[in-house]
């Protein structure tokens, strides 16, 4: 473990706990891709099958307890607790069109063709592009609460920090993980517009709208 | 390529 991979997972729990806070707080997941979280709710799930069956430390088991709760707390809380104030009309980004072709590649590009392998690839690949409904929803409307980019900063922060993590971990321990680190690289490319944008009008103050 | 059957990531 190291200080980019401790910073990657505390900047994704931060990012969790902070959309589940923000809805909670707000009683309303406007502007949130319920889509998205379906899908990441999915990542989690196919991901840490392994916490019944490979025990690595307390650590590791805490916090994948965390993720999943977290993640499933919220699709609960966009689906049925604030259902009214889900913005469903905006959140047309079609979910199958990345779980499909996503669920085929990790069928064929995987380490090894066992079912839990090919899972984790699943989620692997599905984590990478997870995020597209929402930056989806974000250019359609225009328009994104500040809450809600911070939310994102920290969670494309984290696969950056891994990227880091992945660099450190090559050099000092000849470890690499060429379908995580290609997922990785992509996931990330996906936030460097939304990066300018939070960079550039979020942290000068301004709420991140696009023009017209 | 590095097969990790052993997944300590998160």
């Amino acid at each position: 473990m190291n200080v980019f991979r401790l910073t990657g997972d505390l900047s994704h729990l931060v990012a969790i706990i902070l959309l589940l806070l923000k809805i909670w707080k707000t009683r309303s997941c406007a502007g949130i891709s319920g889509k998205s979280q379906v899908m990441f709710a999915l990542v989690f799930t196919t991901r840490y099958l392994d916490l019944f069956t490979n025990f690595i430390s307390p650590y590791n088991s805490v916090m994948k307890v965390i993720y999943l709760g977290c993640s499933y707390a919220t699709v609960y809380m966009i689906y049925m607790k604030f259902k009214a104030s889900y913005d469903g009309n905006h959140d047309t980004f079609r979910a199958e069109f990345l779980i499909i072709p996503v669920g085929g590649l990790a069928f064929l590009v995987n380490h090894e063709f066992t079912p839990l392998e090919i899972l984790w690839t699943f989620s692997i690949y599905l984590e990478s592009v997870a995020i597209l409904p929402q930056l989806f929803m974000i250019t359609k409307t225009g328009e994104a609460e500040t809450i809600t980019t911070h939310y994102l900063f920290a969670l494309g922060l984290y696969r950056a920090l891994y990227l880091i993590n992945w660099i450190w971990r090559y050099y000092f321990e000849g470890f690499f993980d060429l379908i995580a680190i290609v997922a990785g690289c992509v996931q990330t490319i996906l936030y460097c517009d939304f990066f300018y944008l939070y960079i550039t009008k979020v942290l000068h103050g301004k709420k991140l709208s696009l023009p017209a | 390529l590095c097969s990790s059957t052993e997944k300590d990531e998160l």
